[in-house]
């Protein structure tokens, strides 16, 4: 079985943004193995 | 004397052939699992190589050998006899028994010991506020950001599918595939007319990098991430956030195989297989979760809608009464699921 998430999230600072918005990164690599509860993204 | 007893060795002859041939076909599969798997850690991306195998597969009645399956697996099996099954496919598919809730002789048959929990503390949850976590446990196959007016994503190098045949006529995804979506202004939130209160929201994705002017929310973009369940995972879904469920879809489909060979060979896979789409609204914006079944685990429950029924034999599937699409109530707040929540199960069968 497989789980497909699809989200918004904040997007990286573009580089003449001034002010200090959040953005979202993921961090996994592809082909790792993950367990609920960890975090996929921040 | 021998020609009255018949052939002494031919029953323990065929039974070694059969567990000789049984192994050899073993070998061979971990052999190509390890080749794949050296493949990926070179960074080899897998092309997608449709075979006469995949097409063959259309024809097989998968949703019948799924409902087989599904009653094999749910006949209760001695208590004796329990531990020595469960460790078995635990050794086959590296599932963890370490964890399960329960002592091996209390699951009565595989398909319970499938859908198993887990002791109290097996899975703590990310307390980062900030962060989305993993609604399951798996392996992460794809992620990334989805960009322009009809967002792909990669089934393998060489083939993607489109997020709005993945999600189903979404309130939004038609705003993308017209490009004529942008970012609801205060004083559109302020007071709501009756066009955004039915899509209670309209995003920027033409142009993701142009800030509202007048919102002050940061900019958004729309990300995804595609995470395979193998036989031996826990098969339970969590909640990756807290988060408002507004909608559950429900698309039939098919049921194929989703191992890494179909998915480098079976076209529009995720888009034709059976799933069950919950979405709705976190605080980063939207928030949507497709739960994909495949031939051996072809049921979804939903905690928050255990009527709901999948897999259901095709003459059912003709007349079932069940919603395709089901809104929550109270409409635009629908239900409210804390991050780690039990939100569903796979399901053998």
């Amino acid at each position: 079985s497989t789980v497909v998430l699809v989200f918004q999230a904040p997007v990286p600072k573009s580089p003449n943004q001034k002010d200090s918005s959040p953005e979202f990164s993921f961090c996994v690599k592809s082909g790792d193995r993950i367990r609920v509860g960890e975090a996929l993204g921040r | 004397n021998t020609d009255s007893q018949g052939n002494p060795f031919l029953v323990p002859g065929a039974t070694v052939a059969t567990i000789l041939m049984l192994g050899a076909l073993h070998a061979r599969r971990m052999y190509n699992d390890k080749k794949i798997e050296e493949a990926r850690e070179r960074g080899i991306e897998l092309e997608f190589q449709p075979d006469a195998k995949a097409a063959f597969l259309r024809l097989l009645p998968l949703r019948s050998i799924s409902r087989l399956w599904g009653t094999l697996t749910s006949v209760e099996l001695p208590v004796w006899l329990r531990p020595h099954v469960y460790k078995g496919w635990a050794r086959a598919f590296h599932a963890n028994l370490e964890e399960s809730a329960l002592p091996l002789e209390q699951y009565a048959s595989l398909q319970e010991f499938f859908v198993r929990t887990l002791k109290e503390g097996s899975r703590p949850i990310d307390p980062d506020p900030q962060c989305l976590v993993s609604p399951v446990d798996g392996t992460i196959l794809r992620f990334g950001e989805l960009k322009g007016v009809r967002p792909m994503i990669d089934q393998v190098k060489g083939f993607s599918y489109s997020v709005s045949s993945l999600l189903g006529a979404s309130s939004f995804l038609p705003l993308i595939a017209e490009g004529n979506v942008h970012e609801e202004s205060s004083e559109e939130e302020k007071a709501p007319t009756e066009k955004s209160k039915k899509t209670w929201w309209r995003i920027s994705l033409a142009s993701p990098k142009v800030q509202d002017p007048v919102s002050v929310s940061p900019m958004r973009g729309l990300f995804y991430c595609v995470i395979y369940l193998r036989p031996g995972d826990y098969h339970r879904v969590h909640s990756p956030v807290d988060w408002n469920v507004l909608t559950r879809r429900h698309f039939s489909g098919h049921l194929f195989p989703l191992n890494e060979r179909a998915t480098r060979t079976i076209r529009n896979l995720y888009v034709e297989n059976e799933r069950v789409v919950l979405e709705g609204r976190w605080q980063g914006g939207f928030m949507a979760i497709a739960a994909i079944g495949a031939t051996n685990v072809g049921s979804i429950k939903l905690l928050i809608e255990p009527e709901l029924r999948t897999n259901l034999p095709i003459r059912k599937l003709m007349h079932s009464e069940q919603p395709e699409e089901r809104v929550y109530e109270p409409e635009g707040i629908g239900m409210m699921l804390k991050k780690g929540n039990e939100v569903a199960a796979f399901n053998m069968g």
